[in-house]
């Protein structure tokens, strides 16, 4: 009889399964979306197609992650060893939607001072932040080759809820910025690291940012030209996430560099161990260990 | 007792019907031994160059052949992996031989642009096979 319900239980779950699309039993079983690798390789292994197009990005910006792509990893997509930093994610985000405050002053350096949107939707809950910046692209080539000193204001507001009420100020932010910039720049980095982490620690899907950025030449280096030039470059700024991805799909740089210094006999046992022992079990380790000295 | 000696050198060191070749295939080296292979993949083969864009060429690589009778430590096989053989041999034909699978993988970076057309760099973890084994 056991054997018998075992055998009715089976057929009543194959029951259940076979209604259920079969990509849908491909899912982790904690059922989050894990956005990543997997379920778009479980989408083609099911039905073969990749799902809805894409929305296309901005084509700087794309720009922009296939040098850091190069810089990261080999032609044949293996991730460079001489990387020190941590992070196994970046992620860049174009405004979804901008609204302009102020009209800008291109002869004097002023920018437009604009409301811009990020959707971050697609920032798990796995991926910690390290690093964030704001990335201007200069779209010319602009003529100055020499020290520009910019001033940053960055304001963080609580996206409307809804259209009566005003966004809520979440941050206010003001910083200068001293940035080398020649010929050769195509690009100018903003680091809003300390303003965004809390915010995406808190898992917030959207942030709205209010951003007014003076650029005037450094008169001490150059007395002679006028201070402000005119500067035809700046669109909206994109938002890079660096992020360290601690789901196990990810690869952890530290983890193998800790192995890499204690070959273990087994390479399955590698992955069972933790990663750092710490406190009590570190302890216990060294116990234990020593136990095996002496056995 | 020297001509005893001499005819005892004499003789083959091993039967006649003894051949070495076979004892190798047969104990020691089969002929397509599990190995690591190459795979060479560009994503648009699969159509999948709208959503990866780098890298352009992918290698996962893949363990194929029979493994040797004795596999002892060549292929950091545990001890397991003969008693497997000699069940299968000797006793229950049923229970499958030792197979040719990765024991080591090794990661892969990819630039990927997401749904909502934000663009995403990402290093997984065991995405090309390094080192094959027999389990």
């Amino acid at each position: 009889s056991q054997a018998s319900r075992g055998e009715a239980q089976i057929a009543a779950s194959a029951e259940v399964e076979s209604e259920v699309e079969p990509w849908s039993l491909l899912q982790p079983v904690d059922g989050r979306d894990r956005s990543g690798l997997l379920p778009p390789l479980f989408k083609v292994l099911s039905d073969g197609r990749l799902g809805a197009p894409r929305l296309q990005p901005d084509s700087r910006a794309l720009h922009y992650m296939k040098t850091l792509y190069k810089a990261f990893a080999t032609k044949e997509g293996i991730p460079k060893s001489n990387r020190s930093h941590l992070y196994n994610t970046v992620r860049l985000f174009t405004p979804c939607a901008q609204h302009k405050q102020a009209p800008g002053d291109q002869t004097t350096g002023i920018l437009p001072s604009v409301d811009l949107l990020f959707n971050l939707d697609r920032v798990t809950a796995a991926e910690h932040l390290l690093k964030s910046v704001l990335l201007y692209t200069i779209n010319n080539s602009v003529s100055f080759s020499s020290a520009v000193k910019c001033v940053c204001n960055l304001v963080v507001k609580e996206p409307k809820s809804s259209s009566k009420t005003l966004p809520r100020v979440l941050h206010s932010f003001t910083f200068n910025s001293q940035f080398e910039l020649g010929k050769k720049h195509k690009w100018i980095e903003i680091d809003v690291t300390t303003l965004l982490q809390p915010l995406v620690a808190s898992n917030k899907r959207s942030i709205l940012m209010s951003i007014n950025l003076t650029c005037t030449k450094d008169q001490l280096q150059h007395p002679s030209q006028d201070g402000l030039f005119n500067m035809t470059f700046l669109v909206p700024p994109s938002l890079i996430l660096y992020l360290n991805d601690t789901s196990a799909q990810a690869y952890h740089r530290w983890y193998s560099l800790y192995y890499k210094r204690r070959p273990s006999q087994d390479p399955d046992q590698e992955r069972s161990l933790h990663a750092y022992p710490v406190g009590e079990e570190a302890a216990e380790d060294g116990k234990s260990s020593h136990h095996r000295r002496r056995r | 007792g020297q001509e005893t000696v001499i005819s005892e050198l004499k003789k083959p060191l091993v039967p006649a019907s003894f051949n070495l070749s076979e004892y190798f295939k047969r104990f020691l080296f089969p002929q397509n031994e599990c190995a690591l292979h190459d795979f060479r993949l560009s994503f648009s083969q699969l159509k999948w160059e709208n959503w990866i864009v780098a890298p352009h060429r992918y290698n996962p690589r893949y363990c194929k052949g029979d493994c040797p009778r004795a596999v002892g430590h060549r292929y950091g096989s545990p001890v397991h992996t003969m008693v497997q053989n000699i069940i299968y041999e000797k006793l229950d034909s049923s229970v499958p031989r030792p197979s040719c699978v990765p024991a080591k993988y090794s990661p892969l970076s990819v630039l990927t642009i997401e749904p909502d057309g934000s663009i995403a760099y990402k290093e997984y973890e065991d995405m090309i096979a390094t080192k094959c084994t027999c389990r």
